[in-house]
């Protein structure tokens, strides 16, 4: 049965895409069946998986309006799938709005298809907006990607506050798997009392290990490649195999 | 008569926030009247300028509902004024969404209180949504804060079109300035080439100097100061502070 996964953070620029398609490909090489979702009209992780978003047939949009079905849009790419989003995805928050159900369209789309893997990951965009309520209703767990500066310390409280709402409202059983350090700076005195105090304050364990940063990162979505395709040696690629591995202990115990 | 300058980019994390914190204090340094407005329901530059979101009486939210005037909501930080966000102002995307006139709310807002200021500095949120039209339709000017990696590279064109869309229909007088070159990483290649890429394919000024990255500025919301506060001698503080005088010398030739 598919375990799914919503990588979710407000704040902008954190690492959510990045986390997404590294440990997808991770995921995939360890011979897991993985399925990305991209809930982000930017459409930055189906432009990373090396997609055009501006000339894709079918996008996630067509199928939550309810045009198609979830498995007309998928798309093969590499060693995972993906739903693909591109910018008419801001189309489906207005869509979505007044209706009924709102907060589970990414749900019953995923319901079709999931069967097929064993690892769904969500990629949120930046808000808390009513995609990414799709994707924490959608999800059994939230891995949330943690930048460790005061601006991205700030919004963890208030993402937990959310996920609380829907354990109450739209998802009962979703659970948090904990926080990923990305671009992870070391040396810094701030980024360490930022990590110690997000662990502390709200009990969120951090999983091991930590992602350094690397300028082999920024490189890779042109490449249509994961870090894992780009630089495979790299101490970023390393440690996404790795954290895959702690994940994957974690998923089935 | 106050000159509006918008600090747009839809890519999370690229240093809107930071640089309207950072202009803001460098151009109230010279003597400037600056008001800051906070776009964005996450309130980053809200705390970054010493207050707290959630305990605030009064915010943008009040005046976009039509509940206040927006000269009741304004709040004195230091060296600047400040129209505050707080989480309610993603009720405003709600609010505004079906009425007319929808994206000239800001606009209207700082009609009342503009002139008692020489700059005003919109921080919008990392969205092209109803927030960011309303910063774009009430500004003079756009500022493009352009963190030099592939996938901010991607979202110009796109930043630029609807740059584009709100010239044809919400403000015919809206320019570009020009893009902010934030947390420059000059020792790689990729920043370099990101750079060329973007100045050569969008004849995009970027504006000098570049923001280099710096820890310093990690620390600084914490404090309630902007990098000229928190670390005045800083190569960051040093870069905005000249950044501030040649922003200066386009708006007053
Ligand atoms: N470990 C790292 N070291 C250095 N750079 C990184 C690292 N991880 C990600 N990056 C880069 O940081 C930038 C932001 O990452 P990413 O786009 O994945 O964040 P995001 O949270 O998805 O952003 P958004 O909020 O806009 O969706 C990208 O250019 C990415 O390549
Ligand atoms: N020159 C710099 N060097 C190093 N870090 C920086 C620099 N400028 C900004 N930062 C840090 O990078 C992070 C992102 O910056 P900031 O929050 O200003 O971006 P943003 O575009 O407003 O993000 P969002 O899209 O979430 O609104 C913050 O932690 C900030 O302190
Ligand atoms: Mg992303
Ligand atoms: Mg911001």
């Amino acid at each position: 049965v598919a375990r799914v996964l919503a990588v979710a953070n407000q704040k902008g620029g954190v690492g959510k895409t990045t986390t997404v398609h590294a440990l997808g490909s991770a995921l995939a090489q360890r011979g897991q069946r993985v399925l990305l979702v991209d809930l982000d009209p930017q459409a930055c992780l189906t432009y990373s998986v090396g997609l055009d978003p501006e000339s894709l047939p079918l996008s996630l949009h067509d199928v939550l309006v309810g045009r198609n079905k979830a498995a007309e849009a998928l798309v093969r790419a590499g060693t995972v799938s993906i739903l693909p989003a591109a910018i008419d995805l801001a189309g489906s928050e207005v869509h979505l709005v007044g209706r009924v159900g709102r907060e589970h369209a990414v749900a019953r789309a995923l319901e079709t298809v999931k069967d097929a893997y064993d690892v769904v990951l969500l990629d949120c965009p930046p808000s808390l907006g009513i995609l990414t309520i799709n994707g924490l209703t959608a999800a059994d767990c939230v891995l949330i990607p943690l930048q460790c500066e005061t601006l991205s310390h700030r919004g963890v409280g208030q993402l937990l506050e959310t996920v609380a709402d829907v354990r109450a409202y739209t998802q009962p059983d979703l659970s948090v798997l904990g926080a990923v350090a990305t671009m992870f700076d070391g040396r810094t005195r701030h980024a360490r009392e930022v990590l110690a105090d997000v662990e502390a304050r709200y009990a969120l364990p951090v999983l091991q290990p930590m992602i350094p940063r690397s300028v082999r990162f920024a490189e890779a979505p042109a490449t249509g490649q994961s870090i894992l395709g780009h630089a495979p040696t790299s101490v970023g690629a390393v440690a996404y195999r790795e954290l895959a591995q702690t994940i994957l202990d974690m998923l089935e115990p």
